[in-house]
């Protein structure tokens, strides 16, 4: 998952 | 009415007016387009009643599984009110001929028979957006941990489509069906334009963003 870390950091946004 | 209020503000496209019009320049503008509605997409789920309270790991799977017949969706919707044209966005409107001359051809060829067939279907907003749940829930991805709670998602949206099937559509009781059934073209055409990406993205010519490159690659 390393590997999808724009995806992971958008999601974990509480926005 | 929950995924009515949460639809996505509509996003520009912007082409950029010092480039001069050609291949390069239609590609880039949907290359930049793209990875600002992933942004939003990615935002839009997450107010997906349930969606939350998956584990992050299926969030992500589910996501990079279905993201791109959830844009494609989004077109189709929009282009739905023209005739042979698709509606990237309001002011990026590319009929056959823009489609031919800016190397977008392809595409288009792919995506019209959607419009088409929801054009026939007559869908509406309400239909539109649980059916852009749907595809995103119902995305067949392989890594999905928690199946039960992706399949409990997948049947209150379901149930939502059909309850809009019997209190909108009294006359066609296989109405939710219908919808259903284009869920397999939507696949489809999703499949053709993320190919149409990959070459782009292979032949180097244009900048791809990178959110665009990550989800891009979660499909290779």
């Amino acid at each position: 998952k390393e590997k999808h870390k724009i995806l992971h950091r958008l999601l974990q946004n509480s926005t | 009415s929950h995924l009515l209020v949460v639809e996505p503000e509509k996003i520009y496209a912007m082409p950029d007016p010092t480039v001069p019009d050609g291949d390069i320049k239609a590609l880039t503008t949907l290359c930049d387009l793209a990875d600002r509605e992933l942004v939003v997409i990615i935002g839009w789920a997450k107010h997906i009643p349930g969606f939350s309270s998956l584990s992050l790991t299926d969030q992500m799977s589910l996501l990079q599984s279905a993201w791109m017949e959830v844009l494609v969706l989004s077109i189709v919707f929009r282009s739905l009110a023209f005739e042979g044209e698709l509606v990237y966005a309001d002011d990026y409107v590319v009929d056959e001929e823009h489609a031919r001359l800016s190397g977008l051809l392809d595409l288009h060829v792919a995506i019209l028979p959607l419009v088409q067939r929801y054009k026939k279907l007559q869908v509406e907003k309400e239909e539109f957006v649980t059916l852009k749940a749907i595809a995103l829930l119902n995305s067949d991805s392989m890594h999905i941990e928690d199946v039960d709670a992706v399949q409990r998602l997948q049947d209150s949206l379901h149930e939502a489509l059909q309850d809009l099937g019997s209190s909108q559509h009294t006359e066609d009781p296989q109405r939710a069906g219908k919808l259903l059934m284009t869920l397999p073209l939507l696949r489809q055409t999703a499949a053709r334009t993320l190919q149409h990406f990959f070459s782009i993205k292979v032949q180097g010519k244009v900048p791809m963003h990178k959110l665009f490159l990550e989800m891009l690659e979660a499909k290779a």
